[in-house]
């Protein structure tokens, strides 16, 4: 939630820009965008009529790179390298940041190895160096390396933009864990009335003996 | 009425008005009934502080003064502050360490602005409940002597983790040699076997007074902006695993209550030689016992179930 | 709304919050064991 509040001043800045200039001038705005430090969602400019109309045009290569900075990772470019434009260190580093949000999505325990081989980096010192120093301290993950085991436990990482499709399953579990909540609910309540009843039954069966003690203790009197 | 009105009302309490003090002080209307005072009022600030500090204090007692006003037969506590000691129950005047440190904080307190004088002192029995033992009473007895209106609050923050609400209590003391003319009716709380007896001998010589709480407008905002990090608290924690210690020496203490009480049921073999009396203390030791077993149970399991809660909650949904 | 999706997807991530097979011994030993204790209570009351 702080990043979203962080970046939504900026996002509606290049939404603005975006909304203005002609196709033709649009490529130096995403490259703005996508070297900005502080901003990690791009589906609000990707839906901006002027980029979304750049499909199948001369231009639609700088919405191909939107769109892999938006859903893809550091491995997707290197494997279109080839056909997207060459990336400028900034958005390289985004990239890789992003790349490290993809890779939480999945798994909340990250090993080192792997790590290393999404991001393209050479050894653990410059691992940690780089999730420390871009990734932590730009908060958009929370975690604990582990050295002994060699790797990275995540805790809280920020959300991407969604990817066509994953609103579904999104949907679907949050429609389980209603339905898990509205179960519990009904249970605790089942339990509290249960108790109750157990309870008064108890004070009656209480009641009942105190009352036959003291029949018996008249009787023998 | 308007939420300003409202509080505009509650915030009333906060206004000190010295005139009407003095002139209290100088009726003295507690000098004819020691029971005068029956009611106490603790602000949200007094409270956090004094159960922070005394969970600061860990299993050592601390103990502090509070600061505040009276109000016909009120004490309204509006703030508290810690006193550098610790240990008080093991000495006799444990305060005589902190005389110093008092005067310079009320003096100081004045030159600041804040009016109201001190109005009682609090400690912390960790783990053993809220009275006070031989050396508190004698303690309150001599403030109440000199240094009226003068309140005594016991707070027990190991308990207090464990049932999840503040264990306090409120107490004066009556004048030496008063026999009161009811027997106070409180609420039942487990003594731990070794404080019994001084709990037992003492327990007549004071009466607690009813506690209510009171917030300023600015508090309850501040409350509510912490909602959600006390919930996160909250939910992070469990007095199973915080409190185990406790647990253990509580289930300890019951234990060695059990086998005091079957040694006692063990000489009532002469039964009829008895007097009936003491077999009614015999019942009402065993019933004691269930009681503390029963409570230690609760707690234990109020901790499973929100562990149980949490677990469905957090850990049963998947994507 | 983009900003809200993105704040469930990253809620949903969180979810379960916590999934170890040594969480699940701890936690159920636990249980166990103060339902152990829960019974053992019963039987001195009774």
């Amino acid at each position: 939630m702080d990043i979203e509040q962080k970046q939504a001043e900026l996002i509606d800045h290049f939404v603005n820009q975006a909304s203005t200039l002609k196709a033709s001038a649009i490529w130096p705005l995403i490259i703005e965008a996508t070297s900005h430090p502080s901003l990690f969602a791009f589906s609000e400019i990707l839906s901006t009529p002027t980029v979304s109309e750049l499909e199948g045009t001369e231009n639609s290569l700088c919405l191909d790179v939107l769109r892999l900075f938006a859903h893809g990772t550091w491995s997707d470019y290197k494997s279109n390298a080839g056909r997207l434009p060459q990336l400028v260190p900034d958005q390289v580093l985004k990239l890789k940041q992003l790349t490290v949000l993809t890779l939480a999505e999945m798994n909340k325990v990250l090993p080192y190895d792997q790590l290393m081989q999404e991001l393209d980096v050479a050894n653990v010192r410059e691992l940690e160096d780089f999730l420390i120093n871009e990734c932590m301290y730009a908060g958009i993950v929370r975690g604990k390396l582990d050295q002994l085991r060699r790797c990275f436990e995540v805790q809280f990482a920020a959300g991407r933009d969604l990817r066509p499709g994953q609103l579904g399953n999104m949907l679907e579990t949050l429609s389980n864990w209603l339905a898990t909540s509205d179960n519990l609910l009904v249970s605790i309540q089942e339990k509290i009335k249960w108790a109750d009843s157990t309870s008064e039954l108890d004070k009656k069966h209480q009641k009942d003996v105190e009352d036959r003690v003291e029949e018996v203790k008249k009787s023998l009197f | 009425t308007t939420s300003t009105d409202t509080s505009f009302l509650s915030d009333a309490i906060f206004h000190y008005d010295e005139a009407a003090q003095t002139k209290f002080q100088q009726e003295k209307p507690w000098s004819n009934d020691p029971n005068y005072f029956r009611r106490v009022k603790i602000s949200a600030l007094a409270l956090l502080k004094m159960v922070v500090h005394a969970r600061s204090g860990g299993t050592i007692e601390v103990m502090g003064l509070m600061q505040g006003k009276t109000d016909g037969d009120t004490i309204i506590v509006m703030d508290a502050f810690a006193l550098p000691v610790e240990g008080t129950e093991t000495r006799v005047n444990a305060q005589a360490d902190a005389y110093e440190y008092m005067v310079d904080y009320s003096q100081t307190n004045k030159q600041a602005g804040r009016l109201e004088n001190a109005v009682g002192w609090y400690h912390s029995h960790p783990g053993y409940g809220c009275w006070l033992s031989g050396i508190d009473v004698s303690t309150q007895m001599l403030n109440q002597q000199f240094q009226e209106p003068f309140l005594a609050v016991v707070i027990d923050p190991t308990r207090t983790v464990s049932a999840g609400k503040v264990e306090i209590g409120a107490f004066r003391t009556y004048p030496e040699g008063y026999k009161p003319p009811d027997d106070p009716v409180s609420e039942y709380q487990t003594i731990p076997l070794n404080k019994i007896e001084d709990f037992g001998v003492h327990c007549k010589q004071y009466y607690s007074l009813d506690i209510t709480y009171f917030k300023s407008s600015l508090d309850c905002h501040l409350l509510d902006l912490l909602w959600n990090k006390y919930w996160v608290n909250t939910l992070s924690s469990s007095p199973l695993l915080g409190n185990g210690d406790y647990v253990a020496g509580q289930i300890s203490d019951l234990a060695e209550k059990l086998e005091h009480a079957e040694s006692q049921l063990a000489h009532s073999r002469l039964g009829p030689l008895m007097a009936p009396q003491r077999k009614k203390d015999e019942e009402s030791q065993l019933a004691k016992i269930t009681r503390d077993s029963a409570k230690i149970t609760v707690e234990q399991v109020h901790g499973l179930m929100s562990q149980v809660i949490k677990d469905i909650l957090f850990n049963s949904v998947r994507q | 709304e983009n900003s809200l999706l993105r704040q469930v997807s990253s809620l949903l991530r969180r979810l379960p919050a916590i999934e170890s097979e040594k969480f699940q011994d701890d936690f159920l030993m636990e249980y166990n064991d103060t339902l152990l204790i829960a019974y053992l209570a019963m039987f001195t009351n009774c």
